[in-house]
């Protein structure tokens, strides 16, 4: 088995949730603060087989690697002709994650 | 020495605090969430020398493993006659445990 | 990689940030519980390349290492004469690491 640490951005976590749920992946949750930005995120720890790491991995990249997003900025609220509200593109989500290998792993 | 991750059941924290303080085993707590239920445990951060692995193992399982409990549903709010009221057995408790290897442990 | 365990005290964490950011250490926070004492206190999460372990356990141990420091007890509230206000040493600080092998390191 291997330790599975991912931090995640808060916005992905209800559909990444979802898909562990739907592999039986099993996982236990924690909030952590980035370093840098010091904004909250959430960090997974997933003790899992093996030969299920690298499907992990592929769900952990396809809901939450970073990714361009069409985002239409708030609406100007002096109620001008709202010429400021094109959409723009921003960058959301990404993911860090670190494998660690296990000795062991017992359930009482 | 190892590191152990332990994510257990909040109800037996204090039991299991009280165990780790007798035997000098040093722990962090972290507040966690499970995966599946998203309800609130606790996982402990426990760095031990290999030859106190199984003691603290024990130690766990004795107090937070899985395990019945005979308890009495709340009485019948509408004041009835009590007749739902047999204690019933459910299950408390769990832990999981993950043992790590650790190439090094400093103090300063 | 190495993954760094970094328990600290939390009246250094906005030092210690500086000095992560600073030296381009990446690093994620963790709100934790001394086992013992049971108040809280800080766990850094820290992936970090093996040719900068040793530099990151000199910034760890400088900033955050076990010292003392001289402080003026609070002023005695009666409005006596402020005899008992003499500065006294006390200790702070402290870090706690453990520091795991790492077998991948992923960014999606
Ligand atoms: N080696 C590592 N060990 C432990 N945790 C790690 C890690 N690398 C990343 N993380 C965690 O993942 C979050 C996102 O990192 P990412 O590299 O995508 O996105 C980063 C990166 O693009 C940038 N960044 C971080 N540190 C930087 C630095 N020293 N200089 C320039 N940009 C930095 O700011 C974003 C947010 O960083 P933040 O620290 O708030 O939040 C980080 C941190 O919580
Ligand atoms: N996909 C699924 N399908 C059916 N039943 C499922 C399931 N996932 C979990 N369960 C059941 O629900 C209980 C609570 O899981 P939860 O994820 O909330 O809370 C978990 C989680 O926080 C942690 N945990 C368990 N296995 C883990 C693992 N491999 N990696 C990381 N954390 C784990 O320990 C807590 C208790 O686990 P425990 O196995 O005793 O008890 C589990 C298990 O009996
Ligand atoms: N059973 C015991 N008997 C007598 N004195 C005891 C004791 N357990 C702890 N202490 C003392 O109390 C201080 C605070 O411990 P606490 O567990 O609250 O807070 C700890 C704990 O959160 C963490 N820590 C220390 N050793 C650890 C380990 N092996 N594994 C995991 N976390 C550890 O680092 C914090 C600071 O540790 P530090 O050693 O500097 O300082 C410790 C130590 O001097």
């Amino acid at each position: 088995m291997k330790l599975l640490i991912a931090v995640i951005q808060d916005k992905d976590t209800s559909e990444l949730q979802d898909a562990f749920i739907k592999n039986n992946i099993r996982a236990t949750k924690l909030s952590t603060t980035g370093g840098f930005l010091k904004s909250g995120n959430t960090t997974y720890m997933i003790g899992i087989d093996d030969e299920k790491v690298q499907k992990t991995l592929d769900i952990i990249k396809n809901i939450s690697r970073t990714r361009k997003k069409y985002m239409t900025p708030p609406v100007n609220l002096d109620g001008g002709a709202n010429e400021g509200s094109y959409p723009v593109k921003i960058q959301v989500g990404g993911a860090t994650v670190m494998i660690l290998p296990m000795d062991a792993f017992h359930q009482f």
